[in-house]
């Protein structure tokens, strides 16, 4: 339960409170209020408003209820062709 | 590469293509392995400056500077902390962390799409002739996402967003991760943003055949290609002890076995294990293959590795046999000992005869590079195959295009094998894959681009697709490798890309913005997903009535679900749109159905189009009796002018 994966996090960015001036300090916010260690990875412009992370399972179940989160996706791996 | 250009139609009709000028000011960004900067298809010469759109950057790391870059590669960037964050900080010994390719991939693709001419290029003397990419003075801009242990969906991801911010006009992806909704998948949600900024984004279909519902990147926004051979060959005969010859495959060079008969042994015989026949690593004997040929059987282990255990274990030659998974198709490698490859009907008579001959012996005769093979092009066993599993009802792949035996540039840092034994290093290497083919179409894309700027991504695909030959080069249809038949859309798509006849298509199936999101509201998406996807704020109408039908895709797929059921037609209704980019002119349709089980009918049977942009409408009704479960048929709609033939294709099936 403790084992950290990388999640991709969508967030609605039409619901980014007022308090906040740039999206990316709403995207801190909203990570550290489910960990207090996660670090963000990317984070996305133009494909995503969002970012990705390691969390634990808990913490992105818990990431995925707070208000302004569309999806959580846990990270895919894709391969050669 | 070598051939392919010919084999497209790119050289005989040079003077057709936009001036160099238009195409150097398109931007190909591949997202890979990365790239070698010293490769010959990077030289610059003639380029001029790198165009003012452009806001990307050479990233400095591992054996790479800011000054890698020259006016050919304008970009270079790699991305690794999702891969980091998974396996661990990246062993600068082993890879580089940089945008240098350390496996050859990259190279071989982005050379495919836009690499510069190279004379004199040839793999050991094979496939030689002057190389070029596609698109020759169109731009590379390489991204770096694929690293030792694989590509990892949050560097795809963030790639794609600074391609985007980097101002490419294509991209080019030959990988995939199977088979999610387009709201899961990340490269399905790069692309729709790439789309969005009027990026072309050129997909490999995988290589998952000749299953079916085997394709990757099927999402309608992303072009999605299939690999098919060209017209070149590299023979290497299998000579036997009872007078009897099969030819195969192989692009070996070195010591030959001089023509002399060998003891001839099957690897499944010199081996204690069970799946001995497969020559996996330290499972043959070396006292029974000492100075032997070795039969292998093709699969789990890659080939070009089966070579290295049978010379590991002291065996003078091998000879690779496919199984019914491969067929007849016929991949050449550079092995590292006297090997070809044959396929599954020769493999069993060359068995049939070490089994039943007391004292077998053989050697391997090899012919170098055989051009003008007929029939060609045929679709590869391994490309990936339709139905599409995440939307049935829109077909793919779209295109085929070379992907068999393609020689690009290479990665000096390995060897034509990519095994770690393999100590060659080559400028130029021949791979298969629907990787080779997908870069074949981002180049091709790149060069429509550049004589129709206009054009959005839906309109470069439709022209691809609406042009694409369905027969071959003598005539007769497109064969599938893996069954020796006819091929269809389901292996094919369109067909076997024609991008001659591309630059002036008469008529396009375009598609907008609003256009996809009306489809993903036809998939009954949640407003959550739509915006996870497209990152909008866009709610469907509850009141409107949508359909994945009225898509304007350029080819038809109709899913009944009737299987096995009794009695009664159903009836299923698309629409579509076209636009003239062409003259004025009136096109009339002509239906062909490969069946009596289904029937096609158009309305109004003819368009008549007045001005350039002017758009038509008309509407196709599908009706089909009961069928089994299962049961595939084709047909095709076409439109023309007498000048232009604007071809659909049309799959059918009953589940």
């Amino acid at each position: 339960a403790s084992e950290r994966k990388t999640y991709i996090v969508h967030m609605a960015k039409s619901k980014m409170p007022a308090s906040f001036d740039d999206h990316t300090y709403w995207y801190h916010s909203s990570l550290e209020s489910v960990s207090d260690s996660a670090e963000m990875l990317y984070t996305y412009n133009n494909v995503v408003h969002g970012f990705s992370t390691r969390l634990t399972a808990e913490e992105a179940q818990s990431l995925e209820n707070q208000p302004g989160i569309l999806s959580v996706l846990p990270e895919l791996k894709y391969e050669l062709h | 590469t070598t051939r392919t250009p010919e084999f497209l139609g790119l050289e005989k009709s040079a003077d057709l293509f936009p001036e160099s000028g238009s195409v150097s000011e398109v931007i190909i960004g591949v997202l890979d392995t990365g790239i070698w900067p010293e490769s010959k298809s990077f030289d610059d010469t003639g380029l001029g400056p790198v165009p003012s759109s452009w806001k990307g950057q050479c990233e400095e790391g591992t054996n790479f500077t800011s000054s890698t870059c020259n006016r050919k590669l304008i970009g270079a960037r790699y991305f690794s902390k999702g891969y980091e964050a998974t396996l661990g900080p990246i062993d600068e010994s082993k890879e580089s962390k940089s945008a240098r390719d350390d496996d050859g991939h990259g190279t071989h693709t982005a050379t495919t799409a836009g690499g510069s001419v190279v004379t004199g290029a040839s793999l050991f003397g094979y496939a030689s002739g002057t190389a070029r990419g596609m698109a020759t003075r169109a731009r590379i801009a390489a991204y770096k996402v694929c690293w030792v242990g694989g590509c990892f969906s949050s560097d795809i991801l963030a790639a794609m967003d600074k391609a985007i911010d980097d101002n490419v006009n294509v991209l080019s992806l030959s990988l995939g991760g199977g088979m999610s909704d387009y709201y899961r998948d990340s490269v399905a949600i790069g692309a729709f943003a790439a789309m969005e900024k009027g990026i072309l984004v050129s997909c490999s279909a995988g290589n998952a055949g000749p299953s079916q519902y085997s394709l990757s990147n099927v999402a309608p926004w992303i072009t999605t290609v299939g690999a098919g051979t060209l017209d070149r060959d590299f023979p290497a005969y299998v000579s036997l002890g009872n007078g009897l010859n099969y030819s195969g495959v192989s692009l070996y060079r070195g010591d030959s076995l001089s023509s002399k008969m060998l003891p001839f042994v099957f690897a499944g015989n010199a081996s204690n294990v069970t799946n001995g026949n497969l020559c996996m690593m330290g499972t043959l004997i070396p006292e029974k293959v000492s100075g032997k040929i070795v039969l292998c059987d093709r699969g789990v282990n890659a080939r070009v590795q089966k070579g290295a255990v049978v010379k590991a274990a002291g065996g003078a030659g091998m000879v690779l046999a496919n199984t019914a998974a491969n067929g007849e198709e016929l991949v050449a490698d550079a092995h590292l000992l006297p090997a070809t490859t044959v396929g599954q009907k020769s493999g069993d008579l060359i068995k049939s005869y070490i089994f039943s001959d007391p004292n077998p012996t053989a050697t391997i005769l090899f012919e170098g590079t055989k051009v003008g093979i007929e029939p060609s092009p045929v679709v590869a066993a391994f490309s990936s195959r339709g139905p599409n599993s995440i939307t049935p009802e829109i077909l793919k792949p779209d295109v085929i295009a070379p992907g068999v035996n393609i020689i690009a540039g290479w990665s000096g840092s390995v060897g034509p094998t990519g095994l770690a034994i393999d100590t060659r290093r080559v400028g130029f290497n021949i791979i298969s894959g629907t990787s080779m083919s997908c870069p074949h179409v981002s180049g091709l894309a790149a060069l429509l681009k550049a004589a129709h700027p206009e054009w959005s991504p839906a309109a470069i695909r439709s022209a691809l697709m609406t042009t694409a030959n369905t027969a071959c080069k003598n005539g007769q249809m497109i064969e599938d490798i893996a069954t020796g038949k006819p091929s269809t859309p389901f292996d094919h798509g369109s067909g076997h890309v024609d991008p001659v006849s591309a630059l002036n298509p008469g008529l396009v199936y375009d598609l907008n913005i609003s256009d996809y999101l009306n489809f993903l509201c036809a998939l009954n998406y949640t407003a959550s997903q739509i915006s996870s996807l497209a990152r909008s704020n866009f709610t469907c109408d509850s009141s409107k009535k949508y359909s994945v039908t009225d898509l304007n895709y350029p080819s038809f797929a109709v899913s009944f679900q009737m299987g096995g059921g009794t009695g009664g037609t159903t009836v299923v209704k698309h629409t579509r749109t076209l636009t003239n980019v062409g003259s004025a002119a009136t096109y009339k349709v002509s239906l062909h159905s490969q069946s009596e089980s289904f029937k096609i009918s158009v309305e109004p049977d003819s368009l008549t189009f007045t001005e350039l942009n002017e758009k038509k409408s008309y509407a196709v009704t599908f009706t089909a009796g009961s069928m089994p479960s299962n049961t595939n048929s084709f047909g095709r709609i076409e439109w023309s002018d007498g000048k232009h033939i604007v071809r659909s294709p049309v799959a059918i099936s009953w589940t």
